[in-house]
C-alpha cells in the first residue's frame, strides 16, 4: 500500500487500488465495503472495498480474516500483507478522506454531512471496481445510517448487482471483514505517518485513539489549539469535541453570512429613512468615494 | 500596537527612511465639515496627502506573523494644501481686515495646522485666493471671494478633464461604476461632468462656498 | 486581506498555517 500520494497532499482525498486479479474479471465476484476511522476527531476516514471470485470465498475465509474488530493492529498488518501476496484472487481499493475534506464538507455553506459523504464514497468505490472490469455480482456493505434507505439507494444505483446492507456486516461476511482490515491498516498507517503541513514544532505523536472521549486525545487537542487558526488540519473541525475547545480557547471570527445566521436583528425599514442623527456616520463623501467604499480617515 | 495597511506613492517609501519623522500623520480640520481628519505630511518634499480609508465589514489582515482585525486599507493621495489654508482664511476673512498668516492659521483644536506654514511656495498658493499687502517687508492677507471662485473654477475644469480621461461614470443613470460601454463619454453630457466635478470639489470646501461656486 | 473579521489583533503563526492564494 503506497501512501506517498497522501503524504504529498493530505488535505484532500486519495484513492489507492490493488491490481485487478484476472480471475476477478472472468468470474462472478462478491465485493465487501467497510470503513475505518468514522468516529475519531483526528485523522482521515478510510473507505475500502475488497473483492474476490465467489468460487474463492473459502480461500478468503482460510486467510482468517475473521471479524476484523477482534484482530490486533499487528494481526491486521500481517493479514493485509497476506492479501497483498494473494494477488491472484483478492483485490482491494481504498478511498482515504482527509480530515480537511471531512471538515470542509460538513462545514461548507451547503452542508454535506458525513452520512452522505460516506454513502457517496462507498458507491464511488463500487463504481470504480466496475470501471476496472471487476465482474461484481454481489455487494455486502456495513451499514451507515438507516440500512433500508442505504440499501435501496445502492440497489437503485447498481441494479444488476445483488446488494445487501447490514449492521455488523464485517462479522457476517468475510469479504466485508477483509475490506475492514484494509481500511483499518490504511488508517493506522496514515495516522502514524501523518505529515503536519503546519510544520508544528513540538507535536507529540501520542494522541491516543483519536476518539473524542479518549482523555489523551482531548489533552492533545487542548495542547495543539491555535487561537487564530484553530487546529492543525489533522483535526476534524466539524466534530463537536473540536468546536467546544475552539469556542473556549480560540479567538472569535465573524463572517458576512454568519452575521445573517446569528439572526442579527433585522433593522426596521423605517430606520433607513429616519435621519440617523445619533448614528451619524463620518461626513458622507461624494458619490465617487461612497461607490468605492472610501471614507475620510478620522483616526489611525 | 495596531498595524495599518497603506497604499502610498512609491517615492514616499524612502522619504520615511531618509529622515526620522519624514512622514507625519496629523489630525487637521477637514475643510468641508471642520471636523478632524487624518492627513499625511511628507516633511522632506513638504507635501501634503489626504488619507482615505476603505472600510468594509468582515475583513482582517494577515501581516507577516500577525493578524490585524478590521482589514482597513488606507490610501494616501496628494492634496492641494490651499484647501486646508482656505478653511482658516475664510474664517479670518469674516473680520474683513488684512492679517499676517501666522495669526490666521492657528487652531487650538488642531495645533498641527502650523505645519501648513512650512509648505514651499506658500505665497504663490495664497495668491490664488487672497488680496495681499506688504507693510515693512511683512505680508498681510485677506480672503478674496472673487479670486477663490476663479481658482475653484479652474479646479472644476481640471477635474472634468480627469474624469473623462479616467472614464469615470458621471451620468445620473443608475449603473455599476465599474462597467462602462465604449461610447460612454459621448452619452454623458458636459453638464453632467461639471456637476460631478463640482460635487467632488465640494468635499474639500465649506458648504456655503460650494453653493457660491455652484451659482458661479 | 481576509473575507472575515478576526475579532482581535495579535501574533499568529501565519506562515505555518496559511498558504496564500488569490
Amino acid at each position: 500500500m503506497d501512501l506517498s500520494e497522501l503524504e504529498r497532499d493530505n488535505t484532500g482525498r486519495c484513492r489507492l487500488s490493488s491490481p485487478v486479479p484476472t480471475a476477478c474479471r472472468d468470474e462472478p465476484c462478491v465485493l465487501g465495503v467497510d470503513e475505518a476511522g468514522r468516529g475519531p476527531v483526528l485523522g482521515p476516514m478510510v473507505y475500502a472495498i475488497c473483492y474476490c471470485p465467489v468460487s474463492r470465498l473459502a480461500d478468503l475465509e482460510a486467510l482468517k480474516v475473521a471479524d476484523s474488530k477482534t484482530l490486533s493492529e499487528n494481526e491486521r498488518e500481517r493479514l493485509f500483507a497476506k492479501m497483498e501476496e494473494d494477488q491472484d484472487f483478492v483485490g482491494w481499493v481504498l478511498d482515504v478522506l482527509s480530515p480537511n475534506l471531512i471538515s470542509t464538507s460538513m462545514l461548507g455553506r451547503v452542508k454535506y454531512n458525513l452520512n452522505s459523504l460516506s454513502h457517496d464514497t462507498a458507491a464511488g468505490l463500487i463504481q470504480y471496481a466496475l470501471d476496472q472490469g471487476v465482474n461484481v455480482t454481489q455487494v455486502f456493505v456495513d451499514t451507515v445510517g438507516m440500512p433500508e434507505t442505504y440499501q435501496a439507494r445502492l440497489q437503485q444505483r447498481f441494479p444488476g448487482i445483488q446488494v445487501t446492507v447490514k449492521a455488523k456486516a464485517d462479522a457476517l461476511y468475510p469479504v466485508v471483514s477483509a475490506a475492514s482490515i484494509c481500511a483499518k491498516v490504511a488508517r493506522d498507517r496514515a495516522v502514524k505517518t501523518w505529515r503536519f503541513v503546519e510544520s508544528l514544532q513540538d507535536v507529540d505523536a501520542d494522541y491516543g485513539s483519536g476518539y473524542p472521549n479518549d482523555p489523551k486525545t482531548k489533552a492533545w487537542l487542548r495542547k495543539h489549539v491555535e487561537p487564530v487558526f484553530g487546529f492543525p488540519q489533522f483535526v476534524r473541525f466539524s466534530w463537536s469535541t473540536a468546536q467546544t475547545i475552539l469556542e473556549k480557547e480560540a479567538e472569535g471570527v465573524t463572517w458576512e453570512d454568519s452575521a445573517a445566521e446569528d439572526g442579527a436583528q433585522p433593522r426596521k425599514i423605517t430606520t433607513y429613512f429616519l435621519n440617523r442623527g445619533s448614528q451619524a456616520r463620518p461626513q458622507a463623501l461624494h458619490w465617487y468615494f461612497q461607490e468605492r467604499g472610501l471614507e475620510m480617515a478620522t483616526s489611525l | 500596537a495596531p498595524q495599518h495597511v497603506f497604499l502610498l506613492p512609491e517615492y514616499l517609501k524612502d522619504a520615511s527612511e531618509k529622515m526620522k519623522g519624514g512622514l507625519m500623520f496629523v489630525k487637521l480640520a477637514n475643510p468641508c465639515s471642520g471636523e478632524g481628519a487624518i492627513y499625511l505630511f511628507n516633511m522632506n518634499l513638504q507635501q501634503l496627502f489626504e488619507i482615505k480609508v476603505f472600510k468594509e465589514k468582515y475583513h482582517s489582515w494577515f501581516i507577516n506573523q500577525s493578524v490585524q482585525s478590521g482589514g482597513l486599507l488606507h490610501f494616501a493621495t496628494p492634496m492641494d494644501p490651499l484647501f486646508l489654508l482656505l478653511h482658516y482664511l475664510i474664517k479670518a476673512g469674516k473680520e474683513g481686515k488684512y492679517q499676517p498668516l501666522d495669526q490666521v492659521v492657528v487652531d487650538d483644536v488642531f495645533p498641527n495646522c502650523i505645519l501648513l506654514l512650512k509648505l514651499p511656495d506658500l505665497e504663490k498658493l495664497l495668491h490664488h485666493v487672497t488680496e495681499e499687502k506688504e507693510i515693512n517687508n511683512k505680508k498681510y492677507y485677506r480672503y478674496s471671494r472673487e479670486k477663490t471662485l476663479r481658482w475653484l473654477e479652474k479646479k472644476v475644469n481640471q477635474t472634468v478633464v480627469s474624469l473623462k480621461a479616467n472614464n469615470v461614470i458621471v451620468g445620473a443613470r443608475v449603473q455599476s461604476a465599474t462597467f462602462f460601454s465604449g461610447d460612454q463619454a459621448s452619452s454623458d453630457k458636459e453638464e453632467d461632468y461639471v456637476r460631478y466635478a463640482h460635487g467632488l470639489i465640494s468635499d474639500y470646501i465649506p458648504k456655503e462656498l460650494s453653493d457660491e461656486l455652484s451659482t458661479y | 486581506l481576509l473575507p472575515c473579521e478576526v475579532l482581535v489583533s495579535r501574533p499568529a503563526p501565519v506562515e505555518r498555517f496559511f498558504t496564500p492564494a488569490i
